[in-house]
């Protein structure tokens, strides 16, 4: 079968031409069309779909743009708390973490859980430690730091209240009771 | 929060997603996208889902799995599935976001009912489409 595929995204919320400058979508679309290239290229050479979904997801990871990896955003404590979870069609196995702050890649540690552990979803210190021993790059949680994601934070404390993705592009006020007009949520 | 979906050359289907959770978030709070079912599946027999949006409706309505689950036991088309449960059960539910999806047939579907979501996909047929707006 030579038929393949590959789709990405980059999360959604209020999202439009008036709160998102040309330079800014020029640069959304370019990192997107890189993540795309990177997985449609592993399809190609007749790697499997959880190797291109790695290698697309990895782009984006390292990207500021998005809320994932580099550009994750704050949790009150001023900490980033990065989730991931991948999952095989073929087999139906399926790895996750959730809560980690030192590993480079979420995505591929999720995939270790998957395929070097009897677990789907390890959390917090303990699925750091099995990165650690499994030799998943480990970095200091400055890594994942944007200036651009702290204030977000401050301007979220300031308001007491949660911002989900690319709130910055519409700066509304949120609610913690999560019972608010569509305009508030960003996902 | 970012995902991929894909389907390689031996048929098989794939989903993953990598976030960072809500700005401001606190008590160790978990959204959808670590839980399978919620914010990711995958399986050969129907499709591939990856979902961003908010968590808390995404984990309530199992938004993932029950995309394939209506392909499944309902006999839904990819498109028909995935619009039911974002446009229609999400947005009932209250809830906001969207999915990437794909079949074992190279489908592609990417609902969202928010104003936008940062989205493409590429197939080896050349069709290419990247896309950010509502409106595109």
């Amino acid at each position: 079968q030579e038929n393949f595929a590959l789709v990405i995204h980059g999360g959604a919320g209020t999202i439009t031409r008036e709160n998102l400058s040309p330079e800014k979508e020029k640069a959304y679309q370019a990192k997107l069309d890189e993540a795309l290239q990177a997985g449609y290229d592993e399809l190609e050479k007749g790697k499997s779909a959880m190797d291109a979904v790695e290698k697309a997801i990895q782009v984006m990871e390292r990207s500021e743009l998005f809320n994932s990896g580099i550009g994750a955003v704050f949790t009150h404590e001023g900490r980033n708390e990065l989730d991931a979870s991948m999952m095989d069609g073929k087999t139906l196995n399926a790895g996750a973490v959730a809560g980690v702050s030192h590993i480079k890649s979420p995505i591929e540690a999720a995939r270790a859980v998957m395929e070097k552990s009897e677990h789907v979803l390890l959390a917090g210190k303990g699925a750091e430690e099995f990165a650690r021993l499994k030799g998943l790059e480990m970095v200091d949680s400055s890594y994942f730091f944007t200036e651009r994601r702290w204030n977000s934070l401050q301007r979220a404390i300031k308001r007491d209240s949660i911002e989900l993705d690319h709130s910055d592009e519409a700066p509304k006020k949120s609610s913690m009771n999560y019972s608010v007009p569509e305009d508030y949520k960003f996902g | 929060t970012v995902g991929c979906v894909a389907l390689d050359k031996n048929g098989n289907l794939a989903a993953g997603t990598s976030t960072g959770g809500m700005t401001n978030k606190r008590w160790n709070r978990v959204g959808d996208s670590p839980i399978i079912g919620a914010g990711t599946y995958a399986n050969n027999a129907t499709c591939a889902v990856s979902a961003t949006g908010h968590g808390e409706y995404f984990i309530r309505s199992v938004v993932a799995y029950d995309i394939s689950a209506l392909m499944e036991y309902k006999g839904l088309s990819l498109t028909e599935a995935s619009d039911e449960v974002v446009m229609n059960k999400l947005v009932k539910m209250g809830g906001s976001g969207g999915v990437i999806a794909i079949d074992k047939a190279g489908n592609v579907a990417m609902p969202f009912n928010t104003k936008g979501m940062y989205r493409g996909y590429m197939k080896s047929s050349g069709e290419k489409l990247i896309s950010i707006y509502k409106e595109e």
